[in-house]
C-alpha cells in the first residue's frame, strides 16, 4: 500500500458524507446503499465512523459528473478513468467523483458502483494506490462479487497504519 | 540527456497513448524532470510488475487501456 505524500489523514473519528446527486443508471436506494456499504468497508476495520448529511457541506462530498466538472480533472467518457477522489483535507479534500459516462451497475453488467466507491473512499481517507494485485486500492478495475467482498490484507494494513484498529 | 526514441519505433497513435497515460498516472516529479519516455514506461511496468522493457509491448498497452481510477499511481 501507499499513502499520499506527507501521509495526510483526517484528525477526527466522525466524518460526514453527502450524496450531492445521483446517476440515472441505478435506483437512488441502491446508490444510497452502495455508498453506505462502501464506507463500512473502512469503518469495519478502523475507529472511523460515517454519518450522512443531506444539507450543507460534508467532509466527503459525493457526486456523479461528466467530462469537465469544475475540479480541473475532467472525465474522459466511457471507459478509461471511472472515478477519482481527493486526499483528506479542506474544500475538495475527501470528495469523490464518479464518471457518469460509465454504465453504473449493481453487479457486473457495467461498472460496479460499490467496488469503485470503496476504492475511492480509500483515497478520501488517505490511501494512495497499492501495487498488490487483488487489493482494493490496486488502480485497475476488476469485478468481484460485492456480496462476498472482503477487504484485502494490504488495504487493511494501510488504513490501520493511518487510523489504528477498530476497538469495538 | 535522455536519448530520444527513434520515431520509426512509435506510431503517432502509440506515442499519444503512452504520453497521455504517463502524464496522467505517472507524472514527472520535480526531482526527476528530464527522464526519458523509456524510463517512464519502465517505471509504469515496474509498478504493475510487468516485464520491464521500456517499450510499449502488448502487455503494457493492455494495462494502459484498462478501466481504472483517475488518481496517479505514484504517491508523490
Amino acid at each position: 500500500y501507499q499513502t499520499f505524500y506527507g501521509s495526510p489523514r483526517w484528525n477526527k473519528k466522525y466524518l460526514t458524507y453527502k450524496i450531492v446527486n445521483y446517476t440515472p443508471d441505478l435506483p437512488r436506494e441502491y446508490v444510497d446503499d452502495a455508498i453506505r456499504r462502501a464506507l463500512m468497508v473502512w469503518s469495519n476495520v478502523t475507529p472511523l465512523r460515517f454519518k450522512r448529511v443531506t444539507s450543507g457541506q460534508a467532509d466527503i462530498m459525493i457526486k456523479f459528473a461528466r467530462r469537465a466538472h469544475g475540479d480541473g480533472y475532467p472525465f474522459d467518457g466511457r471507459g478509461g478513468t471511472l472515478a477519482h477522489a481527493f486526499q483528506p483535507g479542506e474544500g475538495l479534500g475527501g470528495d469523490a467523483h464518479f464518471d457518469d459516462d460509465e454504465r453504473w451497475s449493481k453487479y457486473n453488467q457495467g461498472v460496479n458502483l460499490f467496488l469503485v466507491a470503496a476504492h475511492e473512499f480509500g483515497h478520501s481517507l488517505g490511501l494512495a494506490h497499492s501495487n498488490v494485485r487483488g487489493a482494493l486500492m490496486y488502480p485497475l478495475y476488476s469485478y468481484v462479487n460485492p456480496e462476498t467482498f472482503t477487504l484485502h490484507w494490504d488495504d487493511r494494513r494501510g488504513i490501520q497504519k493511518l487510523y489504528g484498529r477498530n476497538s469495538a | 540527456f535522455p536519448i530520444p526514441l527513434k520515431p520509426a519505433l512509435w506510431s503517432n497513435a502509440d506515442l499519444d497513448i503512452v504520453q497521455t497515460y504517463l502524464n496522467k498516472f505517472f507524472p514527472l516529479l520535480e526531482k526527476h524532470p528530464a527522464i526519458s519516455l523509456e524510463e517512464r514506461i519502465k517505471e509504469m511496468q515496474k509498478f504493475f510488475r510487468l516485464t520491464i522493457t521500456g517499450k510499449l509491448n502488448a502487455e503494457t498497452k493492455t494495462i494502459m487501456q484498462q478501466p481504472r481510477c483517475g488518481i496517479p499511481d505514484v504517491a508523490n
